[in-house]
């Protein structure tokens, strides 16, 4: 089963036009294995999107560079499947 | 669970366990349910659609479909919560019970099954459906890039590696096929709901063009009366308007194809995450999304049966 552990969901806040463009460069790097979870629309929409543990160091100093804005929507995407599951299992039990 | 009144609305269950429940509730009003099989995914899993019906030959109908992208778990529990809720309120709600008197309706939970059993098994983030490529390492096709409207145009990938990979052909899909087949067979087929999650939307053709559908008036009108009644509820904030002006260019996508067979009120819903959980929503919001969703497709489905066309 693939674990998410150190993958973190990035909540990117891009200002105008330029930095919605800067985003989709980000998108097409596929080495980068980023999902999408809001992709980039248009400027003031929330894009959210998911990033691996290794490319997280590169992704945050790509925006940092750029001055586009970003919160931490979610911190460990493992820990909250892992919630997820334990919900899951603990009705299944009861 | 022994009853439809037992079975866990406020958990996310696997695909045996809706499968499951679909038989429960066909059992428990076998006046009102039946449930139809319309094809078989590419892994070979039964595609089930519940066939709501209080008689008639071949009634006008409304379709609405959840899970098409294997990921959004809350649509797919949401859709259970609307399948037990139909059976609860004809007789009871003066506005479903006109609605099912005159109208059928045709509800497919689980669009995409092989990807929603590959959430459970293998990988949680899985949205798309599980075909193979040839020349391509990469699996699967987004079953919302399939459909033959603009298909291959801007507005998704020929990418086998993208998540948003339209595949070789329109209905290439046997997931996307299998409706294709019933919607054209049936022929009477007067509203199509298509939802999704997440990012709070109520969207009506075109996606894949920026030109303004025909009856893009009265569809507004229609999205912002449903939305309207939706944030009644909770206070859940949604925006409505076209695909391509609401959200970007996505082409190859379901409503824009049911929309093209005539099909006036076409709309897809992205449903909730109000905080920052993404497609990840907790357990507990499973019923008050299904709650307020439920309100909007009342509104759909009420002036559809006052708006014959």
């Amino acid at each position: 089963k693939e674990n998410f552990a150190g993958h973190q969901v990035l909540r990117i806040s891009a200002a105008d036009e330029a930095q919605v463009q800067k985003v989709k460069e980000l998108e097409d790097l596929e080495h980068l294995q980023l999902d999408f979870w809001r992709g980039p629309t248009h400027p003031g929409a929330p894009i959210d999107v998911r990033v691996p543990f290794p490319s997280l160091q590169a992704v945050k100093i790509f925006l940092e560079a750029h001055g586009i804005g970003y919160t931490t929507m979610i911190e460990d995407v493992q820990a909250l499947l892992d919630e997820e599951q334990e919900q899951m299992f603990a009705l299944r039990a009861w | 669970a022994r009853s439809s009144d037992t079975f866990n609305y406020a958990t996310y269950h696997t695909l045996e366990e809706i499968y499951g429940f679909l038989d429960l509730l066909v059992a428990e009003h076998p006046q009102l349910v039946s449930k139809l099989q319309i094809g078989s995914s590419y892994e070979g899993r039964p595609i089930y659609v519940l066939k709501f019906s209080t008689g008639g030959s071949n009634r006008p109908a409304i379709w609405i479909d959840t899970g098409i992208h294997s990921r959004e778990w809350v649509t797919q529990a949401s859709g259970v919560w609307f399948a037990k809720k139909i059976t609860q309120d004809y007789g009871q709600d003066p506005t479903l019970t006109a609605i099912l008197d005159s109208l059928d309706i045709f509800l497919e939970i689980v669009t995409n099954p092989d990807g929603f059993a590959f959430t459970h098994s293998k990988n949680r983030m899985w949205r798309k459906t599980r075909s193979l490529t040839e020349g391509s390492s990469c699996v699967g096709v987004d079953p919302n890039r399939n459909w033959d409207a603009g298909f291959g145009l801007p507005g998704a990938s020929s990418n086998p590696c993208s998540e948003t990979y339209h595949g070789k052909f329109a209905n290439s899909e046997v997931e996307v096929k299998s409706i294709v087949d019933f919607v054209k067979n049936h022929g009477n087929i007067k509203a199509f709901i298509s939802i999704h999650s997440y990012s709070q939307l109520l969207m009506y053709p075109y996606g894949y063009t920026e030109e303004a559908a025909p009856d893009r008036d009265e569809l507004d009108q229609v999205a912002k009366s449903a939305v309207t009644a939706l944030t009644s509820l909770y206070g859940t904030k949604f925006e409505y308007g076209s695909i391509i002006k609401t959200i970007y260019q996505a082409s190859g996508t379901t409503v824009d194809w049911t929309y093209s067979q005539g099909i006036k009120y076409s709309f897809t819903f992205e449903l909730r995450d109000t905080g920052r959980y993404g497609f990840l929503l907790p357990a507990s919001q499973i019923v008050p999304t299904a709650q307020e969703t439920w309100l909007a497709l009342r509104i759909i489905m009420e002036h559809t049966l006052n708006h014959p066309y």
